[in-house]
């Protein structure tokens, strides 16, 4: 463990935090993409297959039940919680996400560092991570109005996998023969999907003003 | 074993 990974737990914890907060406390998930949701659960679904095989250390397995636990129950609320469904812009929130799961399981299928059922679904999950903010982007886009909690959780959510980077390079650098090209790709490709989204939120930040993102 | 992989990682 070392403080980038730390950090970067940590700032993924913390997104997933804000996001219940905002849904469990004003009842909401007005601006959130429930597609968004349900791929990070399928993320977390398909990457942490080993928790009952592998234990690392306690940590790491509080943070997976953690990161499951949450991510379940936000598509739960948001699905069927009497409220807080009835907040979801079902029009709006339109991106074909299934979109994105066949083509990065056949991807996983193709390219992974062993052809095991475990390491494959693994894999699939690296890649199904690093497109799964693109239904919560493109909803951003079009809603405009972003509210607080809404650009905090992204914000958060970009935020975590570029403190993971620093901790691939601080590992390549510590750890002989730690070498993962599949899981540094996959890591960089995310956070450059959340490229113009730091750029925009900097901006609003900077200048004080509600952020907007361009149509 | 602590294997060499970022499996131990989240």
């Amino acid at each position: 463990m070392n403080i980038f990974r730390l950090a970067g737990d940590m700032t993924h914890l913390a997104s997933v935090l804000v996001l219940l907060l905002k849904i469990h406390t004003i009842k909401s998930c007005a601006g959130v993409s429930l597609k968004t949701q349900e791929l990070y659960a399928i993320v977390f679904a398909t990457r942490y297959l080993d928790i009952f095989t592998s234990f690392y250390s306690i940590y790491n397995t509080l943070m997976k039940l953690i990161f499951l636990g949450s991510s379940f129950s936000i598509v739960w609320y948001m699905r069927y919680h009497k409220t807080v469904r009835r907040t979801y812009d079902r029009e709006q929130d339109t991106f074909r996400h299934w979109f994105l799961v066949l083509p990065c399981l056949l991807l996983a299928l193709l390219i992974h560092e062993k052809f095991t059922f475990l390491e494959v679904l693994w894999t699939f999950s690296l890649y199904l991570e690093a497109v799964a903010i693109l239904p919560q982007l493109v909803l951003l886009q079009r809603t405009r109005n972003i509210d607080n909690l809404t650009g905090q959780y992204v914000f958060l959510l970009g935020g975590y996998r570029g403190f993971y980077i620093l901790n691939w390079i601080y590992r390549y650098l510590t750890e002989p023969h730690f070498v993962h090209w599949i899981t540094w790709i996959a890591g960089l490709v995310q956070t450059l999907l959340y490229a113009d989204f730091f750029y925009y939120y900097f901006q609003s930040w900077k200048n004080n003003k509600k952020l907007q993102l361009p149509a | 074993p602590k294997d060499r992989s970022t499996k131990d990682e989240l």
